[in-house]
């Protein structure tokens, strides 16, 4: 069993390898991968371990064979569909973020309970009514629901995203969604409680 | 050391034990905020235990006394003064995410270069040119910048806040930061493929 966080490095070591591989370079190193991170190399080469990536001593990795290895671990071979509920500010600043669609996510509609912004596009993404929400899904085969709704809104919505038939939901309101397909939970608050941490310790120092 | 992934569950924790608190309860029990969390018990019991809160036998924790501790240690005895640099759809969905300033932050200014966005308010913080970042942090105390500016003005805009003495920066544009002050990056595309793992994994039990 792997990690949690392991897993969410994995996603960064994909998304600086791919970055690499637009650069030209076509073999790395887990210390040249630590320097562009910030991540000890130790830890680099022991996520890779647990895919039985051990890189060769003095020569390091090749960059297409991590990409592959990577793509197929963290489910990117195909893309997954997804779509956004909450067409709001929240909403649209995640329907109009660029480059989500090369890393295997590819925001196709947004829905929403206003109906002053149905009809309206976010980057070439439609925003629908929310009860056209279940046949979108099930035409599109809609994997993925982001959840960028009011507090109160929340759970009704996941609700309403499981039975159309989504696989998970990325959930950025304040509180505990109960479904019984995967949820992750965003909340910038524990990122700058993990910023402040940092900046107390090196005052510290 | 405490891993980082461990800062950000502590984090998680304090958010689980003030809602309890809000509940009216007194005590509480690794198992009950696992149940609450859906993280396991040994891990929040470990967890706690790097801060010798090891709690009794039978009688739990004293919610009042870890919310103490924790504030402690995240640095949460004060409210860090923050503010938000590109007031777009993404710096106002974060100005207005009410609850933050509960949680420690108080986000009391944006920042952007477009004059027509100058003087607006977002939840009561009012939108300033960023030509007068410098002598609003200083005569605020700001210590924390968040950005939500177009990748190509990010590091720019990083510069500008170190510059004008800001000690922490969330970042949100995708790509790395270059500064000497602590950076915590933001990316959902990195939560997203966290969740297309928990998709995998279920559907290969
Ligand atoms: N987790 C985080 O870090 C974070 C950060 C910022 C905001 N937020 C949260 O994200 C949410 C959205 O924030 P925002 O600034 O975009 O708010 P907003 O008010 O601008 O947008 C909310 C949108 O949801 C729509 N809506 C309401 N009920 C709905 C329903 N049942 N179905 C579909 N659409 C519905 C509204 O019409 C509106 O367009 C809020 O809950 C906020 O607390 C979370
Ligand atoms: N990390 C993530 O998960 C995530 C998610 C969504 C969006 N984003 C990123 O967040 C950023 C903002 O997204 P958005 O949808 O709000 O875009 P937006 O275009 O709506 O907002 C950008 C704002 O920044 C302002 N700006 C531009 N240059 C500036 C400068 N030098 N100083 C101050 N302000 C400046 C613009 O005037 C505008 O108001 C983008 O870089 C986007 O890629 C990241």
């Amino acid at each position: 069993k792997i990690p949690k966080p392991a897993i969410k490095r994995l996603a960064v070591y994909y998304r600086c390898l791919q970055r690499m591989k637009e650069e030209g370079k076509d073999k790395t190193s887990s210390k040249e991968m630590a320097q562009r991170l910030g991540i000890k190399a130790c830890q680099i080469r022991k996520d890779l371990s647990y895919f039985g990536e051990f890189g060769k001593r003095g020569v390091g990795y090749n960059i297409d064979n991590l990409l592959e290895k990577l793509k197929a671990i963290l489910g990117l071979e195909s893309v997954w569909r997804t779509v956004v509920i909450g067409a709001g500010n929240l909403g649209k600043a995640i329907a109009g973020y660029k480059g989500i669609k090369e890393q295997g996510f590819d925001i196709i509609a947004l829905f929403d309970v206003d109906r002053r912004k149905v009809g309206k596009k976010v980057n070439n993404a439609k925003i629908h009514h929310i009860d056209e929400l279940e046949e979108f899904v099930k035409k599109n085969d809609v994997k993925i629901a982001i959840l960028s709704v009011p507090k109160e809104a929340a759970q009704q919505a996941a609700e309403a995203a499981e039975k159309a038939g989504v696989e998970g939901i990325l959930n950025f309101s304040p509180r505990v969604i109960n479904v019984s397909i995967p949820v992750e939970n965003v909340d910038i608050a524990v990122s700058l409680k993990s910023l402040t941490f940092q900046i107390i310790r090196r005052k510290g120092k």
